[in-house]
């Protein structure tokens, strides 16, 4: 563990009573060793590390930690604050139907997340609908109607021969019909770099104006969150993060790249394949997790 | 001297963030740098820093085999396709059945994800895209009996390849583990050599975890090959190094978009410029 890393680097400090520079260089290293290796981009890392160390050095050691627990502490404090210090929750609209939409790479989980939400929203009382703007992948908008059937929660779709911003656009309308009370738009997987289909999301994106963009981001995403998250952002601009697959053993330092990068939220954690695996985001235990 | 070897410390630097940033992973790029610093210190100021590392990496990635597998002649090729959830494994699978189909072979997928929502139609979908047969039962009945009733019809109808997709799980499901284990036992049994292949299906965007995975589903199933798929964005896939020094499994295919032309042999050379590019 990166306790007793840093026991064993700083073993010599018992006894003695402030962190000098050189003491705190040498647990940084351990420190930026474990945040690298827990997947936190290598930038995110040397901009936290120097924070750190400007909030380490000539710390008085308290009595009831050794130096090396007073490193830990530090670093946790400092990663749980970056992390967004306590819990984010979805911003309801004032007028229903609030409208939440799922955007991310492929594969990270965006459909299963939005039947999650959609039957964690049910329980709290509220009358959510799934719209399934997926034109693209085949047999996506079966995906949800079945998830959406499990679940009894309407699923709206228009097959995959009409554009999505139109099956969204179409969506709403059909809510205001049925009067649910939150929409939650389904998108198809895509790549960040792909010009026609960040448009696309776009235009998306303007035909119902959602109150809640969500990123949806696979927890064992690598050095590569940064690009995503930042240029989601720059393009339709998110609201938070949902980090996905939380249950396997990734140690999940996209979540800090996504919000160093962005300064967006991670409102919800996927735990699971089942579609009660939806968890609210924890940024203390978020942190030790990372820190490992 | 002393400013050439300034020089130098900036340019090892920058090479180890390159490393980094390609998710090669921390440990890993400051040892292959060290490696480096005493390679250009030996070759004096002849060769060019950057072809030194990437010599470095070709020689990890090179060897091992890059060919799929093949069995006898008159028996169906058999690959299995596992990893964790969303890796691009359906897809690949269909891609590699679009790949034989272009060149004649008579192909047959087998829908073993029976967990998954809508898994078999979207195998289904993809069968009549590429013109491959697609063995499936009901959803939620049990994978090992989709996989034995598909090397029944395979060697039946003379297939060629038998492409078998499984459902994603993490590597961490000690139970979703053994459910792989009996699938690949019930292939073994009724066809002595299958399957040929196992491709674990490793997503480019992956980090560190990639290491874990593929560690346990080798130590559990047994994998011969790598399909690295979404290299067509912006992550290098850096993963797949570590993965090759530590285990010793080579990728063998890679997937570059989402079509099912987009599959392409690993090619390392091009692998390892694209890193620095
Ligand atoms: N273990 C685990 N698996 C998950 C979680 N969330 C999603 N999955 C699985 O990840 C895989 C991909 O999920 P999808 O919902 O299809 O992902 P997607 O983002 O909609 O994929 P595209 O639409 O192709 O971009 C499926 O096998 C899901 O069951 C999670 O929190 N934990
Ligand atoms: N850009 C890109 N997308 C890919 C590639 N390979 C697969 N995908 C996409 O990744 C998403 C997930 O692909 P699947 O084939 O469903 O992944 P899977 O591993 O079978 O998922 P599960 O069965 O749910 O575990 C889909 O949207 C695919 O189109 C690739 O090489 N490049
Ligand atoms: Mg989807
Ligand atoms: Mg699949």
């Amino acid at each position: 563990s990166l306790t007793a890393k840093l026991q064993e680097a700083l073993r010599r400090l018992r006894g003695k009573g402030k962190l000098s520079e050189k003491d705190v260089d040498e647990a940084l290293r351990e420190v930026r060793l474990a945040l690298l290796e827990a997947d936190v981009n290598f930038k995110v890392v040397k901009d936290f590390i120097s924070e750190i160390k400007q909030k380490a050095i000539g710390q008085e050691v308290l009595t009831s930690l050794t130096p090396a627990q007073q490193v830990v502490k530090i670093v946790l404090e400092g990663l749980t604050a970056l992390m967004g210090g306590k819990e984010a929750r979805i911003a309801f609209a004032s007028t229903p139907p609030t409208v939440i939409m799922l955007v991310g790479l492929q594969g990270s989980g965006k459909t299963t997340t939005a039947a999650k939400l959609a039957r964690m929203l049910k329980g709290q009382g509220r009358r959510p609908m799934m719209v399934a703007c997926d034109t693209q992948r085949p047999a996506a908008i079966t995906q949800l109607e079945v998830l959406g059937q499990r679940l009894d929660i309407p699923v709206f779709s228009m097959g995959d021969k009409v554009a999505p911003d139109k099956i969204a656009k179409a969506g709403l309308s059909r809510a205001a019909d049925i009067a649910a009370d939150v929409v939650i738009v389904d998108t198809a997987g895509r790549l960040h770099i792909d010009q026609e289909l960040m448009d696309q999301l776009r235009d998306i994106r303007q035909s119902v104006t959602p109150h809640e963009v969500l990123l949806v981001v696979d927890a064992m995403t690598g050095q590569d969150a940064v690009n995503v998250a930042k240029a989601f952002n720059e393009t339709i601009g998110i609201d938070g993060v949902i980090l996905t697959k939380l249950d396997g053993d990734a140690r999940g330092g996209a979540a800090l790249s996504c919000r160093a990068v962005t300064g967006k939220p991670i409102k919800f954690v996927g735990v699971g394949e089942k579609l009660d695996a939806l968890e609210p985001f924890y940024p203390d235990r978020m942190a030790s997790r990372i820190l490992g | 001297v002393g400013g050439r070897a300034r020089l130098d410390q900036d340019t090892l630097d920058q090479i180890e963030e390159i490393l980094i940033e390609a998710d090669i992973g921390a440990v890993r790029a400051s040892q292959l740098v060290e490696k480096l610093r005493d390679e250009v210190k030996r070759s004096g100021n002849g060769t060019r820093v950057n072809d030194i590392i990437k010599n470095d990496l070709l020689e990890i990635l090179g060897q091992g085999n890059a060919e799929i597998t093949r069995a006898e002649p008159g028996t169906p090729t058999v690959i299995m396709f596992v990893g964790v959830n969303g890796t691009g494994k359906t897809t690949t699978v269909a891609k590699l059945a679009f790949h034989y189909r272009t060149r004649g072979h008579k192909v047959m997928m087998a829908a073993a994800d029976t967990f998954r929502a809508a898994a078999i139609q979207q195998l289904e979908a993809w069968g009549k895209k590429v013109g491959a047969m697609v063995v499936s039962h009901e959803e939620g009945g049990d994978p090992a009996a989709v996989a034995y009733d598909a090397v029944q019809a395979a060697k039946a109808r003379g297939v060629d390849y038998l492409l078998v997709d499984t459902a994603g799980r993490l590597h961490t499901r000690v139970n979703l583990m053994e459910e792989l284990k009996k699938i690949k036992r019930v292939i073994a049994r009724d066809l002595p050599g299958a399957p040929h292949e196992v491709l674990l299906v490793i997503d480019a965007t992956t980090g560190q975890n990639a290491i874990s995975q593929a560690k346990v589903f080798s130590q559990e199933i047994g994998v011969t090959g790598i399909a690295l798929t979404k290299l067509d964005g912006t992550a290098k896939g850096g993963i797949v190094v570590a993965i090759k020094d530590e285990l010793g499994i080579p990728v063998k295919l890679v997937g570059i978009g989402e079509g099912p032309e987009d599959l392409k042999p690993f090619d390392p050379v091009m692998f390892v410029n694209a890193l620095f590019e």
